[in-house]
């Protein structure tokens, strides 16, 4: 463990309590994207089924146990008591094909052929791109509120931060993931424009609107 | 099946 990662997995963590407060101050889960949040799930379950079959540190279970189980509490909220809020009609984003291009991507490249891993692989195509739909509903809305673009911009900053772990543990370690790195360039990368409204706008106490 | 890579990252 390095400040990088902990820092990034806290982060991540931040991000989830961010979007629950902003359910529950709000009572709306206006202009969050479902699809994001049900691809996360998704993304969660098959990556960490290693839960039963391999055990790293209290921390490291604790945390795949609490991001399964908020991922799937944040889509019951949406999918039920918080369902008439939903803004379904800018929440059009095509997620099944980003199933289907991870699916495939995890066929064609799995990290081995055990069906944990090429289901690991998957979850890491996923996840790179599982962002899309709710980036996709803030172009289409213009604007977002300012606590929904806080929790973009942690979960942006989470993985910006991997990154820098990656290449610290590479110097240290000598720690190679090259399915993890490709995957989680793309998926900063996809951040770049996000990032760059955030910080002229959202942090200069405006709200995160399109120029 | 010990040749398995190792993800310890979360």
């Amino acid at each position: 463990m390095n400040i990088f990662r902990l820092v990034a997995d806290l982060l991540h963590l931040a991000s989830i309590f961010i979007l629950l407060l902003k359910i529950q101050q709000t009572k709306s889960c206006a202009g969050v994207s479902l699809k994001t949040q049900a691809l996360y799930f998704v993304v969660f379950v098959t990556r960490y089924l290693d839960l039963f079959t391999h055990f790293y540190s209290v921390y490291n279970s604790l945390m795949k146990l609490f991001f399964i189980a908020s991922s799937a509490y944040i889509v019951y909220l949406m999918w039920k008591p918080y369902r008439p809020t939903y803004s379904a009609s800018t929440d059009t984003f095509r997620a099944e094909f980003l199933i289907v291009g991870a699916a495939l991507l995890g066929l064609a490249f799995p990290d081995s052929w055990h069906i944990l891993d090429i289901l690991w692989s998957f979850s890491i195509y996923l996840e790179a791109v599982a962002i899309l739909p709710q980036l996709f509903q803030m172009t289409r809305t213009g604007e977002a509120e300012t606590i929904t673009s806080h929790y973009v911009f942690a979960l942006g900053a989470y993985r910006a931060l991997y990154l820098m772990n990656w290449i610290y543990r590479y110097y240290t370690e000598g720690y190679m993931d090259v399915i993890a790195w490709v995957a989680g360039a793309v998926q900063t990368i996809l951040y770049a424009d996000f990032f760059y409204i955030y910080l002229t706008r959202v942090m200069r106490g405006r709200l995160f609107s399109l120029p | 099946s010990s040749s398995r890579p190792v993800h310890d990252e979360l």
